[in-house]
C-alpha cells in the first residue's frame, strides 16, 4: 500500500516553499536555521 | 600517464602549503590575497604554465586529498566526528583554491576561461572518482568526492557578481557531471549522488532561481538516471534495506517537487512514468498527483459534478515529450497515420498487437515505451479531430472513431499482460482537470462499457483499484474516474461477478465506495 | 499481471556496491559547511527528547520571545547563518543596536546627553561576549559610523 508519506518528516501542509530547508533526502526533519547558509552582513563574521 | 617527473612532489608541496595558509584564516574570511600569492608560487613551480600541466596539477591534487581521506577513515585512533573536521578542512582547502582558480581565470569578463576550467576539474574529478570505484568495489568510499562536489557547488553558488555571470554555465557543469556520475554508473556513490542532487542549494538554484526554467530540462535528465536505476529493484518489489533507503530517499525529493515545484512534475509526467516500473503505484501517483499551483481543484466527491463543464477541461496539458517520434518503426507511424486519417486499411488493426510485442524476454513482452507513446499520440489527435469536426471530447463524440477503434482493439486483442499495460498507459493520463485527463476518462468509461467480455471490465477496476488503495496522493482524474464508474448506473457496476469475487475484495469496494460518497 | 523480470547481472553488481555504501551513509555535515561551534551532526538523545525542531522555530516571532541571553548566544555562536539573522533581526527589535568595532550589541539605558550627526554620548547597557555579561557603560560615545 506504499509509504504513508506525511510520515517521511517533510511539513507538507507548509504555505512556505519546503527546498530552503530540505534537510536531504535521509533526513527525519528539515534543517535548522543554524544549518541554513545565510548571507548576513559582514560585520557579523566574528570568529 | 607519464607525469614529469617531480611533478608529484611539487604538487603535494604546493597542496599542503595552500592547506596550511587556508586553515590560518579565521572561517568564513576573505583569502584573495593569500591566493595571489599563492599563484605566484604555483607559476614558480611552473604548474600554470600548459594545459596539461594544470591538469595534471588537478588530478594529482585530487588523489592526494582522496588518499589523505581513505587514511584519515581508517585511522580508528579518533573519534569520527573529529575524523570528519580534518577532512573537511583538507577538502575544503582544496575546493577553495579551485574556486579561486575558478573565479579568477582568465578577465573578469572572460566567461569562457572559467567555464572551461570547471568542467576541467569537474570532469578529473568524475574520473578519478569512477576509477576509485572501479578499483575499490566495496572498499570505496563517497565522502571526498561528495564533499567536494558539494562545497565547489556552494563555492561557485555564493553570491558574487562574477559568480552570477556564469551560474547557469556552473549549473549546466555540475548537472553533466551528476549525469556522468549517475548511480548506473556508479553505484556505489548513488546515495551521495541524490544527496547532491536534492540540495537545497541545487534545487534552488536549477528550479527556482534559473529564469524562464531553463534548469528544468537538466534536472528532469537527473530524475530519469535514479528512475532507471531504481527499476530494476523496484519492479521485482526486492526492497533490500540499501534499496528501501534509496527508494524512500526519492519519495522525499518527489515531495519536495510536488509541493514547491508540482508544474516541473506536470510537465515531465510523460517521461518520468515511461521510466517508473507499473508496479510503482503509489510514486507514480505522487507524479501524477502534481496539478498548477493556480489552479484551483473542484472537490471530485462534489456530488454531480459535471467534468466536462469545468473551463479547464478545454486546455491540452504540457507534454515536453516528443511522443510522436517515439512511435518507431517509421513504417508502423505511417500505417497508423494513414489508418487515423482514413480508417483503413483495417489490417492495420490486426497487426497492431505484434507491433507492439517485443521477444520474449523473462517477464518483458511488450514495448512498454511504445504503448504509451501510442496511446497518448492516439488520444492527442482524437482530441484533435474531435474538436475540427466543432465538437468537445464526451462520451459520444470519442465513440465510432478511428481512434476509438485502435484503443477498443487494444482492449479485446491483447492478452492480460498486454490490456495491463495499454490500461496503464490511459490511466497515466488520469490527473489534473485539463483536456487529457477529460478524453482519457471518457475513454477507459467507454471501453468499460462496450467491453465484450466482463474480464476486460475486471482490469478495467484493476488498474484504477489498484491506484485507489495505495497511500496518498491520489490524482484528481483518477478519482473522478472511479467515483463515475460506481456512481452512474449506465456501467451496472454492482452488477458485475467481479465486484462480489470475495469477501474481501466486496468489502473493500464498499469502503471505498463510501468513502467516495 | 507482470511476471518478475529476474536482476541482471550488473543490477546484482550494482546491488553490491550500493549496498556496501548503504554501510557508511553521507553524513548530514558532509553537505554543510564547517561550522565553528554548532555542527549539523545529529546525537542519538533520549526518544523523550525532542527529536525535530519545534515547529515555526525558523521563524522571527520564535525568535522574538526567546530570552535575549539566548539570542545573543544563537549570534555569537552560530554565524554564518540563517539562525544568527534572525536572532540579530530579533534584538534589534528589542531595540538593541550593534555596534561593529566593538562587535557587541548596545541598548540605550536612557535618553542620550548629546545626539548629533556624527555620535550620541550617554549611558548604555551593552553585552560583553568575552565576559559573557550585561555590562552597563556610563559616558559612552556610540559612533554612528560604527552603527550596522
Amino acid at each position: 500500500l506504499g509509504q504513508d508519506l506525511t510520515a517521511l518528516g517533510l511539513n507538507l501542509n507548509s504555505p512556505e516553499n519546503l527546498y530552503p530547508s530540505f534537510g536531504g533526502p535521509w533526513a527525519e526533519f528539515p534543517c535548522r536555521p543554524q544549518d541554513i547558509d545565510f548571507n548576513v552582513p559582514p560585520e557579523y563574521i566574528i570568529n | 600517464y607519464e607525469d614529469p617527473p617531480g611533478l608529484v612532489e611539487k604538487t603535494d608541496f604546493l597542496l599542503r602549503e595552500w592547506i596550511g595558509i587556508y586553515n590560518s584564516q579565521p572561517q568564513g574570511r576573505d583569502t584573495t590575497k593569500q591566493f595571489t600569492m599563492f599563484v605566484h608560487q604555483m607559476n614558480v613551480h611552473g604548474i600554470l604554465k600548459t594545459d596539461d600541466l594544470i591538469t595534471r596539477f588537478f588530478r594529482l591534487s585530487t588523489q592526494i586529498c582522496v588518499e589523505t581521506v581513505y587514511r584519515s577513515l581508517t585511522d580508528k585512533s579518533v573519534t569520527m566526528n573529529l575524523t570528519r573536521a580534518k577532512i573537511y578542512h583538507t577538502l575544503d582547502a582544496f575546493v577553495k583554491l579551485v574556486a579561486l582558480l575558478v573565479k579568477h581565470s582568465g578577465e573578469a569578463n572572460n566567461t569562457n576561461t572559467k567555464v572551461h576550467l570547471l568542467n576541467k576539474v569537474l570532469g578529473i574529478v568524475a574520473g578519478c572518482l569512477l576509477q576509485d570505484h572501479d578499483t575499490r568495489v566495496i572498499d570505496f568510499h563517497q565522502l571526498p568526492y561528495q564533499r567536494i562536489f558539494t562545497m565547489l557547488f556552494l563555492e561557485l553558488n555564493s553570491p558574487e557578481p562574477v559568480l552570477e555571470t556564469i551560474n547557469f554555465h556552473v549549473l549546466t557543469a555540475f548537472c553533466h557531471t551528476l549525469h556522468i556520475l549517475r548511480p548506473c554508473k556508479a553505484a556505489g556513490f548513488c546515495y551521495a549522488w541524490l544527496e547532491l542532487v536534492s540540495h537545497r542549494v541545487f534545487m534552488g538554484r536549477i528550479l527556482a532561481t534559473t529564469p524562464h526554467q531553463k534548469g528544468w530540462p537538466m534536472y528532469a535528465q537527473l530524475l530519469i538516471d535514479l528512475f532507471k536505476y531504481l527499476a530494476p529493484f523496484l519492479r521485482n518489489a526486492e526492497l533490500a534495506k540499501p534499496v528501501t533507503m534509496l527508494y524512500k530517499g526519492t519519495l522525499r525529493v518527489l515531495l519536495v517537487l510536488l509541493h514547491d515545484f508540482p508544474e516541473f512534475l506536470c510537465d515531465y509526467h510523460y517521461n518520468f512514468c515511461d521510466v517508473i516500473p507499473p508496479n510503482c503505484i503509489q510514486m507514480r501517483n505522487l507524479i501524477l498527483s502534481a496539478f498548477p499551483r493556480n489552479m484551483r481543484l473542484p472537490d471530485p466527491f462534489t456530488p454531480n459534478l459535471k467534468v466536462d463543464m469545468l473551463p479547464e477541461i478545454s486546455y491540452g496539458p504540457r507534454i515536453l515529450a516528443n511522443v510522436s517520434i517515439m512511435i518507431t518503426p517509421a513504417q508502423f507511424k505511417k500505417e497508423l497515420d494513414s489508418y487515423l486519417k482514413a480508417r483503413a486499411p483495417v489490417t492495420f488493426l490486426s497487426e497492431l498487437r505484434s507491433n507492439l510485442q517485443v521477444s520474449s524476454g523473462p517477464g518483458v513482452h511488450y514495448n512498454i515505451l511504445l504503448m504509451n507513446a501510442l496511446i497518448l499520440y492516439v488520444g492527442s489527435q482524437a482530441i484533435s479531430h474531435i474538436r475540427s469536426k466543432g465538437h468537445t471530447p464526451n462520451m459520444s463524440t470519442i465513440a465510432h472513431s478511428a481512434h476509438m477503434d485502435i484503443f477498443q482493439n487494444l482492449a479485446v486483442d491483447l492478452d492480460t499482460e498486454g490490456r495491463y499495460l495499454f490500461l496503464n498507459a490511459i490511466a497515466n493520463q488520469l490527473r489534473y482537470p485539463n483536456s487529457h485527463t477529460h478524453y482519457f476518462s471518457c475513454t477507459l468509461l467507454y471501453l468499460f462499457a462496450e467491453a465484450n467480455t466482463e474480464a476486460i471490465q475486471e482490469q478495467i477496476t484493476r488498474v484504477l483499484l489498484e491506484r485507489l488503495i495505495v497511500n496518498r496522493p491520489h490524482p484528481w482524474g483518477l478519482l473522478i474516474t472511479f467515483i463515475e464508474l460506481i456512481k452512474n448506473p449506465t456501467y451496472k457496476f454492482w452488477s458485475h461477478e467481479f465486484v462480489r469475487c470475495a469477501p474481501e475484495i466486496e468489502k473493500l469496494f464498499e469502503s471505498v465506495a463510501r468513502s467516495c460518497m | 499481471p507482470l511476471g518478475a523480470v529476474p536482476l541482471q547481472k550488473e543490477h546484482q553488481s550494482q546491488f553490491q556496491y550500493m549496498e556496501s555504501a548503504f554501510y557508511h551513509m553521507p553524513h548530514p555535515s558532509d553537505s554543510e559547511r564547517i561550522r565553528p561551534y554548532v555542527q549539523r551532526t545529529p546525537y542519538p538523545t533520549q526518544t523523550y527528547y525532542i527529536q525535530a525542531p519545534l515547529p515555526l522555530s525558523d521563524t522571527l516571532e520564535f525568535y522574538q520571545r526567546l530570552a535575549t541571553e539566548t539570542l545573543f548566544f544563537v549570534f555569537y555562536y552560530m554565524e554564518g547563518t540563517k539562525a544568527q539573522y534572525l536572532a540579530a533581526k530579533a534584538l534589534k527589535k528589542q531595540s538593541w543596536r550593534f555596534h561593529t568595532k566593538y562587535m557587541m550589541w548596545f541598548q540605550r539605558h536612557e535618553e542620550p546627553k548629546v545626539i548629533n550627526e556624527e555620535y550620541e554620548q550617554g549611558t548604555y547597557i551593552y553585552f560583553d561576549y568575552e565576559k559573557w555579561g550585561q555590562r552597563k557603560k556610563e559616558g559612552f560615545t556610540f559612533e554612528y559610523k560604527y552603527l550596522e
